[in-house]
């Protein structure tokens, strides 16, 4: 995941 | 990815197609409440604010741009669409959705993951689409009879939460450091919200009947 965003659902 | 967060995608999808179906097919928003689907694009536009900057995969973005392209065209729609407009019930969709807009914006500015623009619009966004069903739920106890493609809507963007803690749970116990509370505490309330809809929605479906919400 990219640094920073650990948002990776919808 | 695992298989209850892609259901509940599907779901959420369906739920949206269901809803684009009956704007479509019957040129009528009726029973539709307007302010939900304005508080779901303000949802989804606080909450993919990394659309451009982080990109996680295809799937991701292609799924962030189909969720917030439908719900701007369904609030277009309603609010532009001079057919569909006259069928709005403007009477009857009256909850005053801005304090909901702004309640969620203050527990969102003390209670986020991290105190950056990005985590305090997304932790918005969690506890807005959390509460985001209740002008609708009023506006159905209110107009009493609910036609099936707008009972079908509800139920699919119920289900969709509900997948997605069970999405949840099977991360939790499966990746070393996950933890997710403010999305799972906020999907908590937000299933808990649709409890009595998916009651009588069981009712009508076990009894064969027309979906009846007492008044």
């Amino acid at each position: 995941l990219p640094k920073g965003s650990h948002h990776d659902e919808l | 990815m695992n298989i209850f967060r892609f259901a509940g995608d599907m779901t959420h999808l369906i739920s949206i197609l269901v809803l684009l179906l009956k704007i479509y097919a019957t040129k009528s928003c009726s029973g539709i409440s307007l302010k939900t689907q304005e508080l779901y694009a303000l949802v989804f536009l606080t909450r993919y604010l990394d659309l451009f900057t982080d990109f996680i995969s295809v799937y991701n973005t292609v799924m962030k741009l189909v969720f917030i392209a439908s719900s701007l065209a369904i609030v277009w729609c309603m609010r532009m669409h001079g057919l569909v407009k006259r069928s709005y019930d403007k009477e009857l969709d009256t909850f005053r959705h801005y304090l909901l807009v702004a309640g969620c914006f203050a527990l969102a500015v003390l209670v986020n993951e991290k105190f950056t623009f990005q985590e305090i619009f997304w932790a918005f966004s969690i506890y807005l689409e959390a509460v985001a069903i209740l002008p609708q739920l009023v506006l159905l106890q209110r107009s009493g009879n609910v036609d099936n493609l707008t009972g079908q809507y509800i139920f699919f963007l119920g289900a969709y939460r509900a997948l997605y803690l069970l999405n949840w749970i099977y991360r939790y116990f499966t990746e070393v450091r996950f933890s997710r509370w403010i999305a799972c505490v906020s999907g908590i309330v937000q299933t808990g919200l649709y409890a009595d809809f998916f009651y009588y929605y069981f009712l009508s479906w076990k009894n064969n009947a027309k979906l009846q919400l007492p008044a």
